[in-house]
């Protein structure tokens, strides 16, 4: 399952 | 983080520095782009209005955001003020509506979600994946350029190289998660460089002046 979208790169 | 990922910032770090050191000992941004430093303001001012919304990452990633922000809004005064006649606008002719249109659109139809932030988000992204060309383009008409400027552009061309292995390990420690967005946009903006590394190794490397063929 492909986990939720989240912006944790520059 | 992982290595791939922390080498990629402090490269995108050192290129910044390169560039800015560039300008202040040579005082000249002869050879620069600013049509591209301009599109990397939009670049960061678009990607990290997040900053704002209270969606914390981390020290590290506001750091470096605030960062990227405060330096390249920076470049822009040296540019446009402090060494603005060593600014030739003659030979910076990349239309940027060739840049800005199509990334708008895409951002429009290609995004996560259709609000505000990650519209501009995704616009971010697809800016950045070509915010280069005008320099490229500008190097390609002058045929030349100084050794600082090349390393500039080597710090930049290895910060999104590494991108891609950092997303290949995320993938298989984070268990399958990609970011299609960031990685197709991070791919076309590695290939942008393969001709400049090209020239970089084969002569820069070499202790020979970046020159291009004729």
């Amino acid at each position: 399952k492909q986990k939720e979208h989240e912006h944790d790169e520059l | 983080m992982n290595l791939f990922r922390l080498v990629a910032d402090l490269s995108h770090l050192a290129s910044i520095f390169i560039l800015l050191h560039k300008i202040q000992t040579t005082r000249s941004c002869r050879g620069i782009s600013i049509k591209t430093q301009l599109l990397y303001v939009l670049v960061f001012v678009t990607r990290y209005l997040d900053l704002f919304t209270g969606d914390f990452v981390s020290i590290y990633n506001s750091v470096m955001k605030l960062f990227f922000i405060g330096s390249s809004c920076y470049i822009i005064y040296l540019m446009r003020i402090k060494y603005k006649p060593t600014n030739d606008p003659s030979i910076d002719t990349f239309r940027l509506e060739y840049i800005l249109g199509p990334t708008a659109v895409l951002a429009l139809i290609f995004n996560y979600k259709f609000t505000f932030l990650e519209v501009l988000w995704a616009f971010s992204i697809y800016l950045e994946a070509v915010a280069i060309l005008p320099q490229l383009f500008m190097l390609q008409r002058t045929g030349e350029a100084e050794t600082i400027t090349t390393h500039y552009l080597a710090a930049l061309g290895i910060y999104r190289g590494l991108y891609i292995p950092n997303w290949i390990y995320r993938y298989f420690t984070e268990g399958g998660a990609i970011d299609p967005i960031a990685v197709v946009a991070g791919i076309v903006q590695t290939a942008l460089y393969v001709d400049f590394f090209y020239v970089y190794f084969t002569k820069v490397l070499q202790g020979q002046k970046f020159e291009l063929p004729a």
